[in-house]
C-alpha cells in the first residue's frame, strides 16, 4: 500500500 | 469596526458547508482587500484556502485588518437560522472578543442578530508557492463529485492520470476495481459542461479518496471545478465562488512505500 505524507512535507509554515 | 453585507446568505452557508467537514475552526483574516481563510485539516494532510473579494460584497467596511478565530460547528448552527434569501452581515468591533450576525428578510419585516463568541487560534499558515502546473484539469464539479463517491466504494486511494486525450480515475481494492475515463470534449456549447485538460506532461497521482470527498462538499458553490497536478506536489481542487472569490484544497499525493 502506500503512505501518506503531510503538507508541511511539500510547503513551509511562515 | 469590521463590516460585510452579502446580499446572498446562500454564499455564505455553502462556503460553511464546503469547510466544516475539514476543519472544526477557522481563523478568518478580514483587511480591506476582503476575507481569507486558510486552515490544514485536523490532520494536516489536506488544506483549505479561501478568499472572498471585498469588492463581491454589497457593503464591505475594515478599518483595521481582524483576525475571527470561529468554531465552524457554531457557525453554521447560526448560519442555518438564515433562509437563503435573507442578506446577511457580519460584524465586529475591532479587537472584539465576538462577531455578530444579521438576517434581514428581503422585505425587512424580519431582522434576527446573532452574536458568537470567538476563539484565539494561534494557526500557522503554509507558503503556498505559485506553481506551473503540469496537468490542469476544468470539469463538471457534479461529475467529479460522483467521480469520487463512485469510486471510494472500490478502494480507500483514487489514481488520477491525466494525458492530452482526457483524464482517467482509478480505484482498486477488495471487491475488484473500476476506472473512469473522460475524454476532453470538444466543441461543447455550455462551458461548465466541458472537459478540459491543459498539459504540459503527462501525470499519474495517487490521493485518499477520503479527502477528495470532502472536498466536493463545496460542489453547490460552482458549476465548474478546476484539477491542477504536477508530479509529487499536492494537488489543487478549486471551486469559484460567484465572482465573489474561490476555495481552493489542497491535498499531498500519496507515496508507494
Amino acid at each position: 500500500n502506500n503512505l501518506q505524507p503531510f503538507l508541511k512535507d511539500f510547503y513551509v509554515p511562515h | 469596526m469590521f463590516e460585510a453585507r452579502l446580499v446572498q446568505s446562500s454564499i455564505l452557508k455553502k462556503v460553511l458547508e464546503a469547510i466544516k467537514d475539514l476543519l472544526n475552526e477557522a481563523t478568518f483574516d478580514c483587511s480591506d482587500s476582503g476575507i481569507q481563510l486558510q486552515a490544514m485539516d485536523n490532520s494536516h494532510v489536506s488544506l483549505v484556502s479561501m478568499n472572498l473579494r471585498s469588492d463581491g460584497f454589497d457593503k464591505y467596511r475594515c478599518d483595521r485588518n481582524i483576525s475571527m478565530g470561529m468554531n465552524l460547528g457554531s457557525m453554521t448552527k447560526i448560519l442555518k437560522c438564515a433562509a437563503n434569501e435573507d442578506v446577511v452581515t457580519m460584524k465586529a468591533q475591532d479587537n472584539a472578543d465576538t462577531v455578530t450576525f444579521v438576517f434581514e428578510s428581503p422585505n425587512q419585516e424580519k431582522v434576527s442578530d446573532y452574536e458568537m463568541k470567538l476563539m484565539n487560534l494561534d494557526q500557522e499558515h503554509l507558503g503556498i508557492p505559485e506553481t506551473e502546473y503540469a496537468c490542469v484539469v476544468r470539469l463538471p464539479a457534479g461529475e467529479f463529485a460522483r467521480i469520487c463517491r463512485d469510486l471510494s466504494q472500490f478502494g480507500e486511494s483514487v489514481v488520477i492520470s491525466c494525458t492530452k486525450e482526457g483524464v482517467k480515475f482509478s480505484s482498486a481494492g477488495d471487491i475488484g476495481s473500476a476506472n473512469i475515463k473522460l475524454a476532453q470534449t470538444s466543441n461543447v456549447d455550455k462551458e461548465e459542461l466541458a472537459v478540459t485538460v491543459e498539459m504540459q506532461e503527462p501525470v499519474t497521482l495517487t490521493f485518499a479518496s477520503r479527502y477528495l470527498n470532502s472536498f466536493t462538499k463545496a460542489t453547490s458553490l460552482s458549476n465548474v471545478v478546476q484539477l491542477s497536478m504536477s508530479p509529487d506536489v499536492p494537488l489543487v481542487v478549486e471551486y469559484r465562488i460567484g465572482e465573489i472569490g474561490h476555495i481552493r484544497y489542497y491535498l499531498a499525493p500519496k507515496i508507494e512505500d
